[in-house]
């Protein structure tokens, strides 16, 4: 499974239907403090099953809907989806035919949420099944936040010991 | 299990293992179990940077403590190795010597996954194959552009 | 006393409020007292980047929430100016922008104190008025050496 | 009153007598990583009456003496002296007519302990009571460590509040 682009529509700063193609193996994201790189990180994330609002950096899960701006009002779900080149066959179980896999997540303010495997709404655990031995997922270490370091750094020998689990 | 466990750990070890010297340009890092219960004992940290003494993570220096978690962090990728990997300014207390080192070792990992690298060092731009710009032109609202290292060091600069 | 604490939660608020607009090219922020109680109310930093919402500091980015702190910090110093201030560090998550309105308030600041500026960052290195190197060339030896701007990129690249 | 110079000696990384001149009012501090910048600033610290260990990131206050290298072995004792200019008769109490003002702390590995001003033994009540009214002190604002904007950042409001009672 190789990742051929993140669409992110509604979420956090990204109020606007984003599509973002990964050109190449080693992507530089830039810009100034606040301009919503780490959004991106967050997004990613969030659509591989992260249940913790804390995590994201928020008090509550809505937190993630675009919540408005001094130039546009709050709106009312977001989404963010991955699209997965699958052409090497290399995904398990029954989506392993599929040349193309899209994971999407969809949340609304009234509380509304949707995973969707190729459209096909799912739950929670599919998603988790779908990432299962590809090194993905919410506890995996495909992503690495800002804070991580520290929080190893800082980290008591049982927590240490939760990291390895977790990698388990 | 017990033996799961073990061997998760032994793995992850040898990651760390290697990776510390790739990142410091030499030296050596261990994990250790604190006792001998597999099912519980913590683990500590323990690193010796280049001419430096053996000592716990929690007394070097600022950027050696970093570094050595980037250690750890990319022996934790690499044993499940998904098709990316996304990292979050990790380089911001790094000097330029182990900025650089760093960015060698991100060239090695690129060739068997995707790594999406968040920066604002110079050294670790000119490393990527490719840049993309996060702007936020309007208001409270983000879009992404595709930059070249020029444009790069401009738009830090906003 | 209550009366004590309110006037230096005034000053301080004070300074906060002068040195974030400073630091961020706009915008305002503010300290809370969280209840009526002034012998025990906690207090919140609230902040509004240019162009952003008003937002409690853990809301921010990375780089924000570090300047937000860097303002109150030198709020925190000016009540009680002393003859130096030492800051270790305090520019690695900015951008470009905001290092360089850091070290146009850390001029300022150096009109009445002395100001000593660990960094690994060349824009701050360049607004020095003097560098000092620190080097170990012996293993684990700390030695000190005055340096120019162009020794130093090389110096951090040991 | 002005810093004139720093002088360290057998404290962490700086086993040899150093002798740091301050040339000018602002003063950037270079050099890669671990070559002992925060060193410095522990060092300052210390001989401004600094009692936490933790603080000053060891486990015991012996931590401070040099404890050897692979070119050297550890000795016994740590010494940092802060030199002042005092020209200008700010400096209160009993020091004001001294147009030289040095403030001492010595550490032996067998624990004796001394504060000196002007090579007089003094107690470390008298150190903090020649800062006072200076904004010098170990809970002063006057050294801000790597890790203290993070300890703002990350602060429950109780502790912002003890912040703000510190500076008092
Ligand atoms: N739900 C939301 N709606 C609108 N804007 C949001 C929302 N959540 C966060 N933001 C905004 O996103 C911005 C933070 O973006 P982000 O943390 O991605 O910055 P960054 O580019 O990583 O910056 P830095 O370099 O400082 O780490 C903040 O200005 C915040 O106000
Ligand atoms: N008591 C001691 N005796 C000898 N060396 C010591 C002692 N205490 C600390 N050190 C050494 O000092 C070094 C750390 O120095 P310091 O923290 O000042 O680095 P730094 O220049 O601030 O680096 P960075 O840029 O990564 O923050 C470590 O290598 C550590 O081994
Ligand atoms: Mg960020
Ligand atoms: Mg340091």
């Amino acid at each position: 499974m190789r990742l051929k682009k993140i669409l992110i529509a509604g979420f956090k700063s990204f109020v606007d239907s984003t599509d973002i193609r990964l050109p190449g193996n080693l992507v530089g994201v830039v810009g100034p403090n606040g301009c919503g790189k780490s959004n991106v990180i967050d997004a990613v994330r969030w659509v591989m099953g992260e249940t913790s609002a804390k995590l994201l950096r928020g008090d509550s899960m809505s937190d993630v809907i675009f919540n408005g701006s001094t130039s546009r009002k709050p709106i009312s779900k977001a989404s963010v989806e991955l699209v997965f080149d699958n052409s090497a066959g290399k995904s398990p179980g029954k989506f392993a035919r599929f040349s193309e896999i899209s994971v999407k997540r969809i949340l609304t303010r009234d509380g509304a949420s949707d995973y969707l495997i190729n459209n096909i709404k799912s739950r929670r655990k599919d998603v988790l099944d779908l990432f299962r031995g590809t090194g993905l997922g919410p506890r995996s270490y495909s992503v690495i936040e800002q804070g991580m370091v520290s929080r190893i750094v800082e980290a008591k020998p049982e927590e240490i010991r939760s990291f390895i689990e977790d990698a388990a | 299990s017990r033996t799961r466990f073990k061997e998760t750990f032994d793995k992850i070890n040898a990651g760390f293992n290697r990776f510390f010297p790739e990142l410091f340009g030499g030296g050596k890092a261990e994990l250790f179990l604190i006792t001998d219960d597999l099912l519980t004992a913590g683990i500590t940290v323990m690193a010796r940077p280049p001419g430096k003494r053996n000592s716990h993570i929690h007394l070097l220096s600022g950027g050696e403590k970093a570094l050595t978690a980037v250690a750890l962090l990319f022996a934790l990728f690499e044993l499940n190795p998904a098709p990316f990997c996304m990292l979050d300014e990790v380089d911001a207390p790094l000097d330029d010597a182990n900025v650089s080192r760093y960015c060698e070792t991100l060239k090695r990992l690129a060739n068997n996954s995707q790594l999406i690298v968040v920066t604002h060092n110079k050294i670790t731009m000119e490393s990527m194959d490719r840049l993309l710009g996060v702007t936020m032109e309007e208001s409270g609202v983000s879009r992404i552009v595709s930059v070249d290292v020029g444009q790069a060091v401009e738009m830090a600069v906003s």
